[in-house]
């Protein structure tokens, strides 16, 4: 299964639909201060069904949601939508047979998230799972946010198990 | 499930032994699982040891130093069990123009030997120079965020319309 | 004592004001003293807001973004009750070039206004390029720091040999 | 009062005697990583009375003492000492009137630390008050660590009021 597209709109300071590309290879992300290089990799995270307002930096999880600037005003819901491949037919069950899988996240402000996978309502839990599956997800070690690089040296032991954990 | 989690720890602490010689020019570094309080979860311990110096603490490695010890584990991970994506947000900030260009060289490599796929947040120009591809996130109008293609010869005109 | 404290935070949000404003080239930010649990113990609160953007949480302000708040709130204290010496550990390794260059600026106009000397470790070239003089730290034996003074033209030579 | 010229020896990485100069302006220190830059920072930290190992980024303040290499053993003693020159003659009582002052702290592995200004032994809190009525010290807002230039940021607005107070 391969990553190939992520879209979002109305996240964080991307109120305009906005197109990722996700290639192979080593791709750059550049950008001054502030302008939302941050808010773009989050946008991922949060779409793998993050349930950790601290994670998007918020104190609450509709905080996601754009919140205006001095010319235009505030939203009332965000989707973040990421298009993967399955040619190699890998997916996870019941994915086994498509070519191709979407995965969706919405969230009203003050109604709280709901996903969809391929166009049906599913759970968050069966979200993280479906990302679990991949090696991936929310919380994997191979999403590594800003300032947080030498989180693992500072965490207590048991903390690091969690590492160990996905890597089985 | 406890055969997987050793076979994984020895998997992991190997890769990590490698990375971590590669990326400091030797040294020594390895992972022990501890017993915890309680012995059923037992927690993993980091020894790492640059060249010429002797064994201290994690936190009196210098700032650099711990991002490298740390980017080695986590790479080890990513080998040991790849995952599809893998994202890097300004993990080059403390690193001298040195380990820069050390880290690329090994992304690069684990970038043509898996599938993985690397979505690499910089403001090192070496960085920058060593990807496939740029992407530019701009703020034409201001607190709004638009994404466009980059190449290196644009960079300059890019940052200063920022 | 009160009538200090009020005459310092008046002072402290006059500087932090105007520091703001400049580094972000627009923008409002200011201070507030908030009464905390203990009435006779007040909290600072830190607004900050900048150029185009809606107030938010401090939080969800950018990495070099929170770094610039930061260094204005520093620099303010320091102009209300200029300090000796101030040392500054690679405050720059958040931000792009633009920023770089515009607190070096503001640097500079502080350490010409006062008497005050400045130690700042760094690893950008642009903050290098700015210095008055530069001293570098090296282990030419392995674990054993020396301290020699150096200057932009051995810099290439000076990184190599490390 | 001016600081002019930072001595250490034995001080983590710098076994050898070592001489920087403060001079007015805007010095840069630069170097590979793990070199001893910001070691250097925290020797004058450690003398203006330091006595939070963890700032020192220690378990114990013994860890500042030369801990040895490959080819050396380790020290059993640190030094650093500050010259400051007082032309002004506005140094706190009772050093108006000198020309110059050297305040020296000194550490002995298990047997803890010494003070001494211009060669009299002062106690931790003599010196302590000595660089905070020089608007210093080694709390002093003007020294930031590496890594901490946002904590500012995220600390509680209880935690930033000594930030005040060290205005006043
Ligand atoms: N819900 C939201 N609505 C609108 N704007 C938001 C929202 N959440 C965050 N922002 C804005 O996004 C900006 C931060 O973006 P981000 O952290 O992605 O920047 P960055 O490109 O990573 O910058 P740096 O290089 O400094 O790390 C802030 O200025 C903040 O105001
Ligand atoms: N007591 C000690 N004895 C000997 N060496 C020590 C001692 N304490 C720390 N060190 C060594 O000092 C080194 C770290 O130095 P420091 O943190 O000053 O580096 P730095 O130049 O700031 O690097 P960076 O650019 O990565 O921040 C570590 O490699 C550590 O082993
Ligand atoms: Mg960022
Ligand atoms: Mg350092």
């Amino acid at each position: 299964v391969q990553f190939s597209k992520l879209r979002l709109q109305g996240f964080k300071s991307f109120v305009e639909k906005t197109e990722l590309e996700i290639m192979p290879g080593l791709t750059g992300i550049v950008g001054p201060n502030g302008c939302g290089k941050s808010n773009l990799l989050e946008a991922l995270r949060w779409l793998m069904a993050s349930n950790s307002a601290k994670s998007m930096r918020s104190s609450s999880m509709d905080d996601v949601i754009f919140s205006g600037t001095a010319n235009r005003p505030a939203r009332n819901m965000a989707e973040v939508s990421l298009l993967l491949e399955n040619r190699a037919h890998n997916a996870p069950a019941p994915y086994g047979n498509v070519e191709e899988l979407e995965v969706v996240r919405r969230i009203e402000r003050d109604y709280g998230s709901s996903y969809l996978i391929n166009g049906k309502p599913v759970r968050q839990r069966d979200t993280q799972i479906f990302f679990a599956d991949l090696a991936s997800g929310a919380n994997s070690p191979a999403l590594v946010s800003q300032g947080k690089v030498a989180a693992i040296i500072n965490a207590k032991p048991i903390e690091r198990r969690s590492i160990l954990e996905d890597s089985a | 499930a406890k055969e997987r989690l050793t076979a994984a720890f020895d998997q992991v602490n190997t890769y990590f032994q490698s990375l971590f010689t590669r990326l400091f020019g030797g040294g020594k570094a390895h992972l022990e699982m501890i017993e915890g309080d309680d012995p059923s979860v037992a927690g993993l311990e980091i020894y790492a040891q640059p060249p010429g110096k002797n064994l201290t603490s994690l936190s009196l490695l210098s700032g650099g130093e711990q991002a490298l010890t740390a980017l080695s584990l986590i790479l080890a991970m990513f080998l040991t069990n790849p995952a599809p994506v893998c994202v890097l947000d300004e993990v080059d900030a403390p690193l001298d123009d040195a380990n820069v260009d050390r880290i690329c060289d090994v992304l690069r490599e684990i970038a043509e030997k898996s599938q993985t796929r690397f979505l690499v947040v910089t403001h090192h120009r070496l960085t920058m120079a060593r990807m496939d591809r740029l992407f530019g996130v701009t703020m034409a109008e201001r607190g709004v965020s638009q994404l466009v293609s980059v190449n290196m010869e644009q960079l300059d005109m890019f940052a200063e319309a920022a």
